[in-house]
């Protein structure tokens, strides 16, 4: 039977644009970047990601686990969770 | 809470709004009467005044619009991104927006403009989000039946712009803390293999593979259950899990409320009038047992038979001694009843009448 609501799932591609596209609304992370920029971005995708879940009281992993994607995708507020 | 970094505020109390355009998926009186209530939530616990005015320049200027609307901070289409606002400030300082790619509504369904503007009207004002779930200014939308400020959006507000000159001060509704050693429960119930804790508007449950205890509201899951449950318990062998408030019950298989319900415990299950609620009520899965806690006594339901066993009520202490003369909630779990008293739980061992161990309430939480 479908088991009582548990949330699992491989992170798939399409989170990986939602996490990047989370952060950037919510979480000043910046778009733009060269290359050499994008992986320090990874870097930073990581500490955004961590200030996201300490927010939401979630594991603090700096990874997009189940928890952390379950929340990215509930509807709520435009407006940023940290200050610009 | 968290209040708006520089902390912007009105110097003038007596604020002007104005509803520049309307949804078309509300009557416009229900969008008046969304708006005019959200303000008033603010109003009713601070000394500040809103009013309409239809036409010019307000210092909150509401409206609703879709996708990329000029001001830096384009919408979504449907989902996602429902609304936001700017802080409070001169030109669009203030002002908020709802996106109308959405669907508003004045009731359950998603998404309720006037729990939305409650929120908006929160920033508009100078709060930024808060990080409790049980505030209106938490970032996500949740819908729990009832729009209230929260004790954490009131001591917000009033950090900004002092209390109300009202002689008694509203208070608002704290989000349980898991690991207050003072936390006590309404009701819990095994569900499914798991054990779910509930108070106030809340559930709380623990999942063995993610250590944080998971706290949301009720509503997530049954919307249409009531807040303040009184008692549950499951009946495994159907799926099914019956939550009380009051003299009416509800039957839930998952995530879904079963129809016909909500139903009267005298009628059901052959309870006197002389019963107004239950406190407490937990089924032993191998006998098909239900004991039901009504103050001091207990009563004895047979699922199979669907009616009460003879020579019941008793006093508690006759089929539990020690527990105490009143339960707050019960759940079994390995053959163990877990009785619930204020602070206090015992785990109680139903073969041989006695406490195995007391622990405290919120054990089960790993604080």
């Amino acid at each position: 039977s479908h088991g009582f609501p548990a949330a699992t799932s491989e992170t798939q591609e399409q989170d990986v644009e939602m996490v990047k596209k989370y952060l950037e609304n919510y979480y000043n992370l910046n778009s733009n970047g060269k290359k050499v920029e994008r992986q320090r971005n990874g870097g930073l995708v990581t500490e955004k990601l961590k200030q996201m879940q300490k927010f939401f009281g979630l594991r603090v992993t700096g990874k997009p686990d189940a928890e952390t994607l379950n929340v990215m995708k509930q509807p709520r507020c435009g407006v940023p969770d940290v200050a610009p | 809470f968290v209040l708006t970094p520089g902390n912007p505020r009105w110097e003038n109390t007596n604020l002007t709004y104005r509803i520049e355009n309307y949804t078309p998926d509300l009557s416009r009186a229900d969008v008046d009467q969304a708006i005019e209530k959200a303000f008033q939530l603010w109003s009713n616990v601070t000394p500040l005044t809103f009013t309409k005015v239809s036409e010019g320049q307000a210092d909150i200027m509401i409206s609703f619009v879709r996708g990329d609307h000029r001001d830096n901070s384009p919408f979504d289409g449907p989902g996602g991104n429902l609304a936001h606002a700017f802080q409070p400030g001169a030109g669009i300082g203030g002002d908020a927006h709802f996106d109308d790619d959405e669907w508003w509504t004045s009731n359950f369904q998603d998404y309720n403009l006037y729990r939305v503007a409650a929120h908006e009207f929160g920033h508009s004002l100078g709060l930024a989000h808060s990080t409790d779930i049980g505030a209106l200014m938490y970032p996500s939308y949740t819908f729990s039946g009832d729009v209230q400020l929260s004790q954490d959006d009131i001591d917000g507000i009033q950090a900004i712009y002092g209390p109300s000159q009202n002689p008694t001060q509203p208070v608002g509704p704290q989000t349980p803390e898991v690991c207050d050693s003072k936390l006590t429960f309404d009701a819990i119930t095994t569900i499914r293999g798991e054990v779910m804790f509930f108070k106030d508007r809340f559930y709380m449950r623990t999942n063995p593979l993610y250590p944080e205890v998971e706290l949301n509201f009720i509503s997530v899951f049954w919307p249409q259950l009531p807040n303040g449950l009184q008692a549950a318990y499951e009946v495994a062998d159907r799926d099914e899990v019956r939550f009380f408030k009051g003299n009416k019950y509800w039957a839930v298989k998952g995530q879904d409320v079963l129809r016909g319900y909500p139903r009267d415990i005298y009628r059901s299950f052959g309870f006197p009038r002389t019963v107004k609620s239950i406190d407490a009520a937990v089924s032993e899965e191998d006998t098909g047992k239900t004991y039901f806690f009504v103050a001091n006594k207990c009563w004895r339901y047979d699922e199979y038979k669907q009616s009460m066993d003879a020579g019941y009520p008793k006093m508690i202490a006759e089929d539990f001694p020690g527990i105490g003369n009143k339960v707050d909630a019960v759940f079994q779990k390995g053959g163990f009843f877990y009785f619930f008293h204020g602070r206090r739980q015992y785990k109680f061992d139903p073969k041989t009448k006695r406490i195995l161990t007391l622990l405290k309430a919120n054990s089960w939480f790993n604080c």
